[in-house]
């Protein structure tokens, strides 16, 4: 999976870290102290279909049946998350009570096309 | 081929880098609160003291705190389907009556998720109990903690004895008690105040004499504040529930 420079051409990674300092809210998220918001973005032309690894998702399910039966579509394939992790979050609620949870499918770690 | 002006996925013209960086800052936090299902950030009124926040944090089952005073978290390896929640809710207490030694009230506020119920894993009120100081020179001191549910409802002074241990009163040290059950009666009651009360007696201390070793009331070393540890998930059945429509 590719990642992201500053121009951004074929599907990549683009990495974006807010710190809850930065938006005030450190004093409510004790840990971590950012996010990695990470997203995807860039072309997924023709030949990179389905490249570095079919992304399990029902527009690969669909782009893929119509490339089989030889549809000559102008279906493009999408550049999208292919592998993501969860948050490990440490926080207090309106109780004051401290919640600690992971929260599934929080950070992109890899893109690919479609 | 080669870079293509505006958006390389959506083709829109290029935002000013600062909106692009505000956008993105916005979509994080609503992506944030969406995933701990609030509606906004919490209003934090007042702080938990730094102490009680770091003791009741190594106590948390997989957190860890290093010497610095900030905290590991343990990166998750495999995705698990429903990770659920560790919460800490510390007490709030009532002023203890020193004179008479009557129990002291705790009070332990639990926000309930309007359409989830809520399944306890496992759960344990967390007391710091002191050693006690009667000059002793027979075998090891101990003292025996009553935990009592109190009564529901406005001035209601009954209350139901949950458990009796008899602990170790040689050193000062925090001992766990298990209300795992209780606190599964409560979430199901859908209440939000919890309240408990606490006796930490000599041995050997005549009824009505002796001294309270729980350290409670306001006067107390906020390091030692007591508190509920709770391991919950969201229960399977109100998944299944919207299955079923």
């Amino acid at each position: 999976s590719l990642r992201c420079g500053d121009n951004v051409s074929v599907c990549c990674k683009k990495d974006f870290y807010v710190k809850f300092k930065d938006i005030q809210w450190q004093d409510w998220i004790i840990a971590p102290e950012g996010y990695h918001m990470n997203y995807c973005m860039g072309q997924c032309p023709q030949a990179l279909a389905g490249s570095p690894g079919i992304a399990s998702s029902f527009h690969a399910t669909v782009f893929s049946q119509l490339k089989a039966n030889g549809i000559n579509s102008a279906v493009s394939s999408c550049c999208v998350p292919i592998q993501r992790r969860p948050l490990s979050m440490v926080y207090f609620n309106s109780q004051h009570s401290i919640v600690k949870t992971d929260v599934p499918d929080m950070i992109v770690e890899s893109c690919g096309c479609t | 081929a080669g870079t293509t002006p505006g958006c390389a996925s959506c083709g829109m013209p290029l935002m000013e880098k600062d909106s692009e960086q505000r956008l993105l800052v916005e979509i994080a936090k609503q992506q944030i609160l969406n995933k701990l299902h609030l509606k906004e950030r919490p209003n934090i009124t007042s702080t938990v003291p730094r102490a009680a926040l770091l003791t009741a944090l190594r106590k948390l089952h997989k957190g860890r705190v290093r010497p610095d005073g900030t905290i590991e978290l343990e990166n998750k390896i495999k995705e698990t389907k429903d990770p659920g929640y560790e919460i800490v809710s510390f007490a709030e207490m009532d002023e203890m009556n020193t004179t008479t030694g009557t129990p002291s009230g705790l009070t332990f506020q639990f926000l309930q998720e309007r359409d989830h119920s809520i399944q306890v894993l496992q759960s344990a009120l967390w007391l710091y109990v002191h050693s006690s100081d009667t000059p002793n020179r027979g075998p090891r001191p101990t003292a025996t903690a009553h935990i009592y549910l109190s009564g529901s409802g406005e001035g209601s002074s009954n209350r139901t004895v949950l458990l009796e241990k008899i602990l170790d009163a040689q050193q000062s040290n925090w001992h766990t008690f298990p209300i795992t059950h209780t606190l599964q009666a409560f979430m199901d009651g859908g209440k939000r105040r919890l309240q408990l009360e606490v006796t930490c007696k000599e041995a050997g201390s005549e009824p009505g004499q002796g001294q309270n070793l729980c350290e409670l009331g306001k006067s107390m070393d906020m390091a030692h504040q007591p508190f509920v540890v709770a391991q919950v998930r969201l229960r399977d059945d109100s998944k299944h529930i919207l299955q079923r429509r």
